[in-house]
């Protein structure tokens, strides 16, 4: 009640001890930089969610990459001896171009599985809700890992598709719009990349929109295939192998800034 | 016959820095009258101890740098000083109360990101454009 504090510091600046509510205040500031209302409470405390989950993991070698390139930027005008790091983005990729990049968790996963009639398919479905305000989306990618599977024939094709629901009936089949279409070998492993850009446009124009995503996996003669059997890991997965979003976000070219 | 070198007087470790000194690397760089020259000085913002680390993934702490010292004419000891900024600290010196000196600030900024986990627990990299101070100098 006596006021803020001060003493002099050893180079003779004079400090101010920060008051509570002037502390809180310095905070909302930094977070206003950050672009955020208020300090994020992720739902999870820190510790628990070691093992790290695919999506942190993903997002930890994209800042480690983003980190790299602002460092050589740093140091443009020395020789580059090392050469071109292999980790860096590309110039012109988006992530090179990207502001703000934001990793989805997969809210809900729905199956239609060997159990079922075919054709055989998976739903994933993701919160946008929480975009950076006055960004708009360069590129959004839906990541799956694809395990061995459990194929007889690891040299087959296989046709590996997926869809925005567009629209869903109670008495029909959903409206579908195809985004992405990959054709790789059965016995493939590894993390498989789709282009989703166009479903991740409509959804951030209205709520309504968002869907979620279908996944298809077919053979060479048309035969639908169980996507889990073929290996594509979902929420019952390895925490980290399994299926996230990667949204890609550019801030809008004016200077003007929001009032604080 | 060549004469015998001259023996050279030892140079005085104890002299001022000179004031066309360029500012911005050495640490304390003082003018010739003992006043601090504009410069950059360093800044590192913890968020560890600011406990942030629940939320924020990395870096652990925000490694910066704010402009600070003297725009007094003649400017020389800041190279990095304006067009403006020459004639303004000149007219200051004809009239201190009406017009201040010119003002120490950045002259170069670069980019800087910070990876943090948002409520839902989704994973946000943001990237700060203008963010990190390369260069100071006066306006």
């Amino acid at each position: 009640g006596t006021g803020p504090r001060r003493r002099f510091h050893a180079a003779g600046f004079l400090q101010r001890r920060l008051s509570g509510g002037e502390r809180r205040e310095v905070q909302r500031e930094i977070l206003a930089v950050l672009g955020l209302p208020g300090r994020p409470r992720p739902r999870t405390p820190a510790a628990s969610r070691a093992p790290a989950a695919a999506a942190p993991l993903f997002m930890l070698e994209l800042y480690r990459a983003v980190a790299g390139e602002e460092e050589e930027e740093e140091e443009v005008s020395r020789p580059v001896l090392t050469g071109f790091s292999t980790q860096s983005p590309q110039p012109g990729s988006a992530v090179s171009r990207a502001d703000t990049v934001v990793s989805l968790v997969n809210m809900v996963e729905q199956d239609r599985d060997i159990f079922s009639p075919r054709p055989y398919w998976k739903e994933f479905r993701f919160d946008l809700t929480q975009v950076p305000a006055g960004e708009s989306v360069t590129a959004a990618e839906f990541r799956i890992y694809k395990a061995r599977g459990v194929t007889r024939h690891p040299n087959n094709t296989l046709h590996v598709s997926i869809y925005e629901i567009a629209a869903e009936h109670s008495n029909r089949e959903s409206d579908l719009f195809l985004l992405d279409v990959q054709d790789l070998r059965a016995g493939t492993e590894g993390w498989l990349v789709f282009d989703v850009t166009a479903a991740s446009n409509h959804w951030l124009v209205d709520r309504k929109y968002n869907l979620g995503l279908r996944l298809y996996v077919e053979t060479d003669d048309g035969h639908s295939i169980d996507p889990g059997s073929a290996g594509l890991l979902g929420r019952r997965g390895p925490r980290s192998k399994q299926p996230f979003m990667v949204t890609f976000f550019r801030a809008s070219p004016s200077p003007a800034r929001v009032s604080r | 016959a060549a004469k015998p070198p001259r023996r050279r007087q030892p140079k005085k470790t104890n002299d001022l820095p000179h004031p066309n000194k360029l500012p911005g690397i050495f640490d304390d760089v003082h003018a010739a009258d003992g006043r601090q020259v504009c410069r950059r000085h360093e800044l590192y913002v913890s968020f560890q101890d600011l406990g942030w680390l629940d939320w924020v993934i990395a870096p652990q702490g925000y490694s910066a740098y704010y402009c600070e010292g003297e725009c007094a004419f003649p400017l020389d000891s800041c190279m990095n000083a304006t067009n403006h900024a020459i004639l303004q600290s000149l007219v200051h010196l004809m009239k201190p109360e009406a017009v201040p000196k010119a003002c120490c600030a950045p002259t170069k900024l670069s980019a800087t990101s910070v990876l943090y986990y948002d409520s839902n627990n989704n994973v946000i990299l943001k990237k700060h454009r203008n963010m990190v101070v390369k260069s100071c100098g006066c306006h």
